[in-house]
């Protein structure tokens, strides 16, 4: 499904060049639960921003369900990303006017789907956030925001999720409902890529690539068997 | 230092009200180590955002080094807080056209201070984000945001710091690294109030404050001896 080949990314700032991404090869196929870990600043959401077609590589090639992502025009990519991908970023990154059901629907609209918003309260049911469909992000906790962008993530059900910390803004017990959820889609076949730096969310992935310096340092299957 | 007195705390928006806390009291020493615990939702950064008089209570009395909060004009509170408190946000609250070290030296500019660059640049190093001081806060990693505004919460050597989850975005090395400075300058004598999801972080304070549902459901010493 995720084909990285040699992909490096450098960010260039005037003068200054950092590179985020050094030479990272990386395949993963469709059904597989991967977790991503290492130091701040290592280029975990650097990587991740390249798998949901959000940034393009300095060098290397990406293939995403065998279509080169470099050949494809912005409006092809952008509808291959809305209809395939689910996004949750490491800061939410919601529309600060729009209501939490609005901000959910929002990918329903993206991708031309009629919004559906009997799934959207489903959703927030399931993560525990009903009721609050109609306040906006500023009057929620730090948490709350974080489930309304795990909700938004899962509307289109989306065959690829990508989680960036998808945890951090949650208490353990929330954070293990969240990751059964994950546990359950992957069950139906949803390939799932979560950053993390909680060791219990790492081990319950099948698979750890972790990244130093923006370098893969191991990439390790688990539980093989 | 710090006095709550049977607060209470409802957000009114048009005809929905919530209660984010009831009734709560909560008596700090200078010097002490505290945890705020609780699930998501539950009024942990309310909580904060009353303490660092960042926010006023709906109902009850707050004394802070022995002044009633609620008495003080405007410009007072802001001077009492900007010389007494360093506050790191849940979602970092930089400022996204300033640059890092510019970030880091407001709250100097704010108390009236001169803006001290060696000092700064010396809090850059020791979270290990030196470099990076002419960087803007989106060219940087989450942590690295994070990082930023652990700085700029301690350039004023406040004697109260309320740190809202600093570690969310860290890796575990990077956060317990963080954690090693909040214990150093407790032994100076600083006051430190975090709120944390992770148990090993609620651990290292002497004193653990849970929330449920907006009022505190234990309030524990540990390590007593
Ligand atoms: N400005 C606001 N307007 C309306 N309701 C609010 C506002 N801010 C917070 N709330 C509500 O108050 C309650 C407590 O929120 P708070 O942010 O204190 O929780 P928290 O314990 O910090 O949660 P988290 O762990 O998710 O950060 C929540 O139900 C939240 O929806
Ligand atoms: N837009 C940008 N411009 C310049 N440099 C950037 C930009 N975005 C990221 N970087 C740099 O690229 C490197 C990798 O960043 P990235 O956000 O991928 O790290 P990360 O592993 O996600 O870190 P964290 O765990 O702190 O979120 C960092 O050194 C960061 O400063
Ligand atoms: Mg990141
Ligand atoms: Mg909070």
């Amino acid at each position: 499904l995720i084909e990285l080949q040699n992909i490096t990314k450098i960010y260039k700032s005037g003068e200054v060049e950092t590179v985020a991404l050094r030479d990272v090869s990386l395949f993963i196929e469709e059904g597989e639960f991967v977790s991503v870990i290492g130091p701040s600043g290592s280029g975990k959401s650097t990587l991740m921003n390249i798998i949901g077609c959000l940034d393009t590589p300095t060098r290397g090639n990406y293939f995403l369900a065998g279509k080169s992502v470099s050949k494809l025009s912005d409006s092809e990519l952008a509808m291959l990303r809305n209809k395939m991908i689910g996004f949750v970023f490491q800061q939410f990154n919601l529309l600060q006017r729009a209501t939490v059901l609005e901000n959910v629907l929002l990918p329903q609209l993206y991708s031309g789907n009629r919004p559906n918003k009997k799934e959207a309260m489903a959703l927030l049911e399931r993560l525990k956030i009903a009721g609050l469909e109609s306040k906006y992000p500023n009057q929620l906790s730090g948490g709350q925001q974080q489930r309304v962008a795990i909700a938004r993530a899962l509307i289109n059900k989306p065959k690829l999720i990508l989680a960036d910390e998808p945890t951090g803004s949650l208490d353990t017990k929330t954070g293990e409902e969240i990751l059964k959820i994950f546990e359950e889609l992957n069950e139906e076949g949803v390939t799932i890529v979560i950053v993390t730096h909680e060791p219990y969310i790492a081990r319950k992935a099948r698979r750890t690539v972790a990244l130093r310096d923006g370098s893969i340092e191991f990439d390790e299957h688990i539980n093989e068997g």
